[in-house]
């Protein structure tokens, strides 16, 4: 038996739009931890692994670890006919091949259930270690996407470069080439504005800017967005889900052909 | 600078 309450179901129907471009189909995993996928995109170059601790739910009943396998354009589907004030409620029975939705108004005058059927999907898990990295930049989620935007409108990659000036966004195309440098500013009202830099050595890695593109889908989850480099290393781009958990986007680095 | 690794090359399948 499991049965997920969540109060704030706007960030269950934020976190689906945020994967749904990136991943097709993916197994919901349920344990005494919380709610948790990892899934590659089709390529296998991106990684996605979300988080939602069982202490972010207002009620959180998880019998036994169960491995949900569901098509995301279709939870999307679902979860759009919930209300943004709406309550979500997640029900699965043992055994059963189908999970209910369930969203009731904040005042519980509508209450709806929509059932949707599970899939087996054949999905294997990576072993994400623990890694140092060599700078790691946490910056205004906002000001992240419309770079990545403008940038894709010059070019197909971009290079993240950290230095003690600041982190640089490069592109280049057919019609020019472009650079951002976004300095270190700490001097903000609003600490969500601010740009922090933190840098043990400083790291430039090249990545596809339809991929950054597309995690930036998460935007509306998190004021700033927190972006992890290592050379060699996938770059981690991270969005926190309100305080209980964490989308987790990895993407590999063009390499040397 | 053409093709990326896939993620099975950073991360050890468990």
């Amino acid at each position: 038996m499991l049965e997920l309450r969540l109060v704030q179901g706007s960030l269950l129907k934020k976190v689906l739009e945020a994967i749904k471009e990136l991943v097709t189909d993916a197994n919901f995993d349920c344990s005494a931890t919380g709610f948790s996928l990892q899934a590659m995109d089709s390529s296998h170059v991106a990684l996605v692994a979300l988080l939602l601790r069982s202490e972010g739910f207002e009620h959180y009943r998880c019998d036994r670890n169960l491995s949900m396998g569901m098509n995301l354009n279709n939870v999307s589907k679902m979860l759009r006919c919930a209300g943004n004030d709406d309550i979500i409620t997640l029900k699965a029975d043992d055994g059963s091949d189908t999970v209910t939705f369930m969203f009731e108004s904040p005042n519980q005058d509508k209450i709806a259930d929509f059932e949707m059927k599970l899939m087996d999907i054949d999905s294997e898990h990576l072993g994400i270690p623990e890694a140092e990295y060599h700078a790691i930049v946490k910056m205004p989620s906002a000001e992240f996407a419309r770079i990545c935007k403008d940038l894709s409108s010059i070019g197909d990659t971009v290079v993240i470069s950290v230095t003690k000036e600041g982190v640089k966004f490069s592109t280049r195309g057919d019609i020019g080439n472009a650079n951002i440098v976004c300095r270190q500013n700490t001097t903000v009202d609003k600490p969500e504005e601010a740009t922090i830099i933190e840098m043990q050595e400083p790291v430039s890695l090249t990545f596809a800017l339809r991929y950054m593109n597309s995690f930036t889908k998460a935007t509306p989850l998190s004021n700033t967005v927190t972006i992890s480099l290592s050379s060699e290393l996938p770059v981690v781009v991270e969005y926190k889900v309100a305080d209980m958990g964490y989308i987790r986007f990895y993407l590999a680095p063009k390499i040397e052909d | 600078l053409k093709t990326q690794s896939r993620m099975e090359r950073f991360f050890r399948c468990s």
